[in-house]
């Protein structure tokens, strides 16, 4: 099972 | 607002392309067009759709104005679309509601319809659209939803891997596995079979095969599908609308250990 990353640790918050 | 599409089916393809991925959007009108992201529920998956103004028959836009509507809404809606039907969204100034108006002035018909807006707390998130990547594709999207489609059965995890001999889709499951190879192609009789690579390094990510289900929806909307890999960082799977603009996801791999 591997662990799945979440979409807003990539992009900053505008 | 006041734009109005010449075909009522542009605007149902690009809401139904993402309305399974999430649940409510903000759109953010301006004189330069409608964009708007939303995320998925469980933060995997980032939506981004824009409008520009040469999608429209006209388009007017004199304030910046947000529009936040549930998806499930909006469609039900839309299903009155079709392809003998124009569209036209207006927001009054202070924007409580939004009102689509479909005309088919072959029938005599028109179709009046007016949705609450919803007030939607979200951030919005930096994307750089220009993002350099490592691998960049450019394929028939007719092709890549049937190898998603054949290869999703077999596993809940889909790999995707680029080397200078081609793109290869790779599932394993517990008792099955599978394997797509496309090379680059070029095919003078029908330029939407093309397949091309553009690649600086090789790329192996993994992804849950749940969310390329839903990134399929969209395929309606052009036959052609652009996807761009980097390490270790979300792929963008891009649908471009022919009259510029569409639709794309940023899907966030799994770890790679």
């Amino acid at each position: 099972n591997i662990p799945q990353s979440e979409i807003d640790t990539f992009f900053s918050e505008n | 607002l006041e734009a109005k599409f010449d075909d009522s089916t542009i605007f149902k393809k690009i809401i139904d392309s993402f309305k399974d991925s999430v649940t409510q959007i903000n759109f953010v009108c301006s004189e330069s067009g409608i964009e708007a992201q939303a995320i998925d529920d469980s933060r995997v998956l980032l939506v981004t759709v824009s409008i520009p103004p040469s999608c429209f028959e006209s388009y007017r836009c004199d304030r910046p104005t947000t529009i936040g509507v549930y998806l499930a809404s909006l469609a039900k809606l839309l299903k009155s679309a079709n392809t003998n039907s124009s569209l036209t969204l207006y927001v009054a100034d202070k924007p409580d509601e939004l009102l689509l108006l479909f005309e088919e002035p072959k029938n005599q018909k028109s179709m009046e319809y007016k949705l609450k807006l919803v007030d939607i707390t979200a951030d919005m998130l930096e994307v750089d659209s220009d993002m350099k990547s490592d691998v960049t594709v450019e394929m028939s999207s007719v092709e890549f939803t049937k190898t998603v489609r054949d290869l999703t059965q077999l596993s809940d995890s889909f790999t995707v891997s680029v080397t200078k001999d081609g793109i290869v889709f790779s599932v394993q499951g517990d008792t099955a596995q599978g394997k797509v190879l496309l090379q680059p192609r070029e095919d003078l009789a029908d330029e939407s079979n093309n397949l091309s690579i553009s690649m600086s390094k090789t790329i192996d990510l993994s992804f849950a095969s749940k969310y390329l289900l839903d990134i399929i929806k969209a395929a309606s909307i052009s036959n052609k599908i652009f996807l761009k890999f980097s390490d270790d960082t979300p792929a963008l799977f891009e649908f471009k609308m022919e009259k510029g603009g569409g639709v794309g996801f940023y899907l966030a791999p799994k770890y790679d250990d």
